[in-house]
């Protein structure tokens, strides 16, 4: 099964 | 002051028609640099990056850096109402709350200004660093639009995988599956219909399709698009526009529970 993954947890807020 | 005069107005047409189903509020980014736009989707699984260059407006006065934020619906509305051989010029004085969206017919007999309230939105700005991509698949926007809107009517996700033997786009659905594989085709007649695979190491990521069907809305911006994909990194959908900068979709991959 997959889940879908968050931008956040690949590129930091500036 | 701010105002930007860009000669060939339908590529501000073909803009926000390709950002505004996945982005409904966005902060529009003035500076030296050119027009520039970064947003997430409200679930934080895509981003879309757009840079208008200075350069490729034939008046581009910014005295200083400003930040408009716009509903892109709205805004879409306005840019409808210019022809597709108009010219738009995007005009803001210091301060306001208002920007002006001026279209020029080509021989000058018929100029509209449209008016349009701005909005203060708190965006969420993302340092995107710069990455080293296992495979790069350029090939023509037509074809790739062609095939996510083909799976989607299979399944809800699409695997993209590159290899040595090509790029395969694979999904799976209650009424079967589907595998569409391009290989690399460098000998057409024309550099745009090529699809071209560079490729360090293979690949193989899960997307849905639903974001990238979105991407795919900037198709008529230009003949090629640019696929970027590390096992590690969201996918890269980039979209050049001619002489001016690009569009760029980042979309998170779908990752194992």
């Amino acid at each position: 099964d997959t889940k879908q993954g968050n931008l956040l947890a690949f590129f930091k807020k500036i | 002051m701010l105002e930007l005069r860009l000669v060939q107005g339908s590529l501000l047409k073909k803009v926000l028609e390709a950002i505004r189903e996945l982005v409904n509020d966005a902060n529009f980014d003035c500076s030296a640099t050119g027009f520039s736009l970064q947003a997430m989707d409200s679930s934080h699984v895509a981003l879309v990056a757009l840079l208008l260059r200075s350069e490729g407006f034939e008046h581009y006065r910014c005295d200083r850096n400003l930040s408009m934020g716009m509903n892109l619906n709205n805004m879409a509305k306005m840019l409808r109402c210019a022809g597709n051989d108009d010219i738009i010029t995007i005009k803001a004085d210091d301060g306001s709350d208002t920007v002006t969206f001026m279209f020029e017919s080509p021989n000058q007999d018929k100029i509209a200004d449209f008016e349009m309230k701005l909005m203060d939105i708190d965006s969420e700005h993302l340092g995107i660093p710069d990455a080293e991509y296992h495979a790069i698949v350029r090939m023509p926007s037509a074809e790739f639009a062609r095939i996510c809107k083909d799976l989607s009517s299979i399944g809800d996700t699409v695997v993209i995988s590159v290899t040595k033997e090509g790029v395969k786009f694979s999904t799976a659905g209650d009424i079967g599956t589907a595998n569409i594989v391009c290989r690399q085709n460098k000998t057409v007649d024309k550099p745009e219909e090529a699809t071209v695979i560079e490729m360090q190491e293979p690949v193989s990521l899960t997307f849905a399709l639903r974001y990238m069907n979105s991407f795919t809305k900037a198709t008529p911006l230009s003949e090629t698009v640019t696929i970027s994909l590390s096992s590690e990194l969201p996918v890269v959908v980039e979209y050049k526009i001619a002489d001016m900068g690009y569009i760029r979709f980042y979309l998170a991959p779908k990752i194992e529970e």
